[in-house]
């Protein structure tokens, strides 16, 4: 690669094995750090510079692609048995920037600031017309789906009270309209068949959550709800949470590095 | 004895080192 002497930084090939490492490294950064959502994958490196660090180690300067899989970010699935989100199911890119310190062969995520963006609906309409849309999560058919799917779950269950905690992913087909939802519950100090006011059933110390797909597909008169929930380990207590990966705010640089690294 | 080379030597074509390979698809 041509030293691009005197610009501080090296240009590298974006497949080199050591920005492959950087880069998976930094997926990993991300999805330990996702509230909430899906969880992504590495699916292309864009860009890459390699900045000198004095007095040692380098810092690998990356854009990302990442697509998001069908595993949320509760999910303890590892990551390599997660799928991708097809192109027919209303895939979701990821654009990220990150700086990765690669120092006595650790690699330390120093920067990330990440976005994410649905394909658009013309393009999932090539692929397949009658496919359903993400759609928002306040729509009426969406809330009325997760409200009964949550019922049922609840009316099934003889444990635990379930509260909602997270509306994932929500998609509409086109008419006859059909919902199709995927959202986060956890267990309460209720039970599930004497939880006579919701409003006063708390989450439990130790989160309990689960992850449920329901759907409402509307018949000729008639409409058919089903929803399966798993539900997960019960977590520890986290000692101080992680901190998030802001995705809006503009993370705090440290000392703009290309520079100071130079 | 004059040696015609082919055209003026190509260069080699500069090794594309960015976007890397995509993995699964690009939306």
């Amino acid at each position: 690669a041509p030293h691009a002497m005197g610009l501080g930084f090296r240009e590298v090939a974006c497949d080199d094995p050591d920005v492959e490492q950087a880069a998976l490294a930094a997926v990993d950064y991300l999805n330990q750090h996702l509230q909430n959502g899906f969880r992504h994958i590495l699916n292309q490196v864009d860009k890459v510079k390699v900045w000198f660090r004095r007095p040692f180690g380098v810092v690998f300067e990356l854009e990302l692609d990442t697509l998001e899989t069908t595993c949320h970010v509760l999910d303890p699935t590892p990551l390599a048995n997660c799928s991708v989100r097809q192109l027919v199911e209303h895939a979701v890119e990821g654009d990220c920037d990150f700086h990765v310190l690669k120092q006595d062969g650790q690699f330390t995520v120093i920067h990330a600031q990440c976005h994410s963006n649905p394909d658009s609906a013309e393009d999932v309409r090539k692929v397949c017309p009658n496919c359903g849309l993400l759609t928002s999560f306040n729509d009426s058919s969406v809330v009325n789906t997760v409200n009964a799917a949550l019922n049922a779950f609840n009316a099934q269950n003889n444990g635990s009270y379930f509260k909602l905690v997270e509306i994932s992913r929500a998609q509409n087909t086109p008419p006859p309209v059909s919902t199709f939802v995927e959202f986060v519950v956890a267990a309460t100090d209720c039970t599930a068949q004497g939880a006579t006011d919701p409003a006063k059933c708390n989450l439990l110390a130790e989160k309990q959550y689960g992850f449920c797909k329901a759907s409402l597909v509307k018949k000729l008169d008639d409409e058919e709800l089903s929803v399966a929930c798993r539900v997960f380990q019960k977590q520890p207590q986290p000692a101080n949470p992680a901190p998030a990966v802001d995705q809006a705010a503009p993370p705090v640089p440290p000392a703009n590095p290309p520079a100071s690294l130079v | 004895k004059v040696v015609h080379s082919g055209p003026a030597g190509a260069a080699d074509p500069a090794v594309r080192l960015c976007p890397g390979r995509v993995r699964y698809f690009r939306i």
